[in-house]
């Protein structure tokens, strides 16, 4: 690997980012997605944050243009250089420009040149990385069409990154395995795409303090959200991560950073549509949907995109049933039920928790659906309930699931 | 096979353009001296090569040229 001259780098972890324009050779939504995925290589192996911009002036410029475009280096034609990036500096310092004249592509194929690839490699530059002789790694000038299912950061990349940077924050001591693979998903017709709405202020949660991780069998042990991901089941209390798997033992400790760098941690709710392979992580009134490791592009978007009224300004708990395909929202003493078929709130709620869910007369700060059976957490106990009867069956203390 | 002037031209064109984009090669016009031109081309060339794991003759042979043709990064190999 090698780095530029006097090894400029970005002297913060959270970078902005702004995409000005979109090529026509590809759906706005692909290009988004292709960005935030190559902006994920990077910060999943440094300490790195990366914020999009919807206005202003961003760290890091993002644009496509032909021939000359404003800079002493014009494009040339089809073929050639397809892009170039600045090293980090002030002004255009980190600025990305892909050649307009290319054929882009979310594919790997010969007709085109896959943007993720390209826009991986750019931004490495946009983050002090200069080219590497190393034939696959990502920082070889020449472009090599590559597989970018899984695409896997090469380790002289990941040298030189954090021969800048470092590694990335409270990395768990044990490696983090992989999370099972993508089951073929649903797709449901009905769905209606939801209008995305560009803020003026960064879309980064807030982040928050981060005091130590709770003990596993500490019998006072909260959590803030939960749920299930892919066969698996995540505990999250603030920037901390417990995860229970059917495919290895233990419960495994993680940060949310170590899966979804661009979340900062404080989750109020979290779901899994497994059908669709997505989960939805509510903070305050927004919410992100991730498959695996990749967030979705797109968000984060309102909660009152769901229908929510106004007046609620966030959430404690979310559950879904992959039975009848709907979710249980929890605010306070009250509940509602979201229709993911048709994506719309059923008719007839908000109701009261206690009306419908016998035994549960308080707040629920996390929900988790597993077996057929809804868990409802409350401080430092859990609530076993029948899902079509909605009965409680049983109490247990909320860390049960670690084998204290 | 016999090479064609026109093509030669070309290519040699090509490959001081490519020089000067990502290797710094900075060709002295007014030069009188078209052999030390040539030799510092020479020079860079040899550096293209041997950054790309060719063999480094300071000639522009056909993989020399290949290589040179490849969609790439604008960004220049070398720190300048």
């Amino acid at each position: 690997y090698s780095t530029f001259p006097q090894s400029p780098k970005w002297r913060k972890e959270d970078v902005t980012y702004r995409i000005l324009n979109y090529t026509p050779d590809m759906l706005q939504a692909d290009v988004d997605e292709a960005i935030a995925k190559a902006f994920q290589l990077w910060s999943s192996v440094t300490p790195l944050r990366f914020t999009r911009l919807y206005s202003g002036q961003a760290d890091i410029m993002i644009s496509f243009a032909a021939g000359f475009h404003g800079d002493f280096y014009s494009f040339d034609g089809p073929g050639g250089t397809l892009a170039h990036a600045y090293p980090p500096s002030s002004g255009i310092g980190g600025d990305a420009h892909f050649d307009e004249d290319e054929n882009w592509t979310k594919f790997t194929t010969y007709s085109g040149y896959n943007l993720f690839l390209v826009a991986a490699h750019e931004l490495g530059h946009s983050l002090g990385l200069g080219h590497s002789n190393v034939f696959g790694a990502l920082m070889y000038p020449i472009y090599m069409a590559t597989d970018t299912r899984d695409y896997r950061l090469p380790q002289d990349d990941i040298d030189g990154i954090q021969a800048l940077y470092g590694p990335p924050r409270e990395s768990p001591v044990l490696p983090t395995k992989a999370f099972p693979p993508q089951e073929p998903t649903e797709t449901t017709s009905a769905e209606a795409p939801t209008q995305m709405l560009p803020r003026e202020e960064p879309t980064a949660m807030t982040p928050s303090k981060t005091p130590a991780r709770p003990e596993d069998c500490d019998p006072h042990l909260t959590f803030d959200a939960i749920t299930t991901l892919r066969g698996e089941i995540l505990f999250f209390k603030g920037s901390y991560v417990w995860r229970r798997s059917p495919y290895f033992s233990g419960i495994e400790h993680d940060t949310i950073s170590s899966f979804w760098p661009s979340l900062a941690p404080g989750f109020d709710a979290a779901y899994e549509i497994d059908k669709k392979d997505r989960v939805l992580f509510f903070k305050d009134d927004q919410y992100w949907a991730v498959s695996g490791y990749n967030i979705e592009p797109g968000f984060p978007r309102p909660i009152q995109n769901l229908g929510f009224p106004t007046s609620v300004r966030k959430i404690d708990a979310a559950v879904h049933d992959q039975k009848t395909k709907k979710t249980y929202f929890f605010a306070g003493n009250k509940y509602w039920s979201f229709n993911e078929n048709t994506q719309s709130m059923e008719r007839g709620y908000p109701r009261k928790i206690a009306s419908d869910f016998q035994g549960i007369g308080h707040r629920v700060d996390a929900a988790l659906q597993n077996n057929g059976l809804f868990y409802f957490f409350h401080e430092s106990n859990q609530y076993e309930v029948d899902i079509k009867s909605k009965k409680l069956i049983r109490t247990m203390k909320s860390n049960s699931w670690f084998n204290c | 096979f016999p090479v064609v002037p026109e093509k030669e031209k070309e290519d040699m064109q090509f490959a001081k353009k490519y020089l000067e984009n990502f290797y710094d090669f900075k060709e002295e016009k007014n030069s009188l001296f078209k052999s030390k031109n040539l030799n510092h081309m020479a020079e860079k060339v040899r550096e293209m090569q041997s950054f790309f794991g060719l063999e480094v003759t300071g000639k522009l042979n056909r993989k020399t040229l290949d290589m040179m043709k490849q969609p790439r990064c604008g960004i220049p190999d070398i720190r300048a």
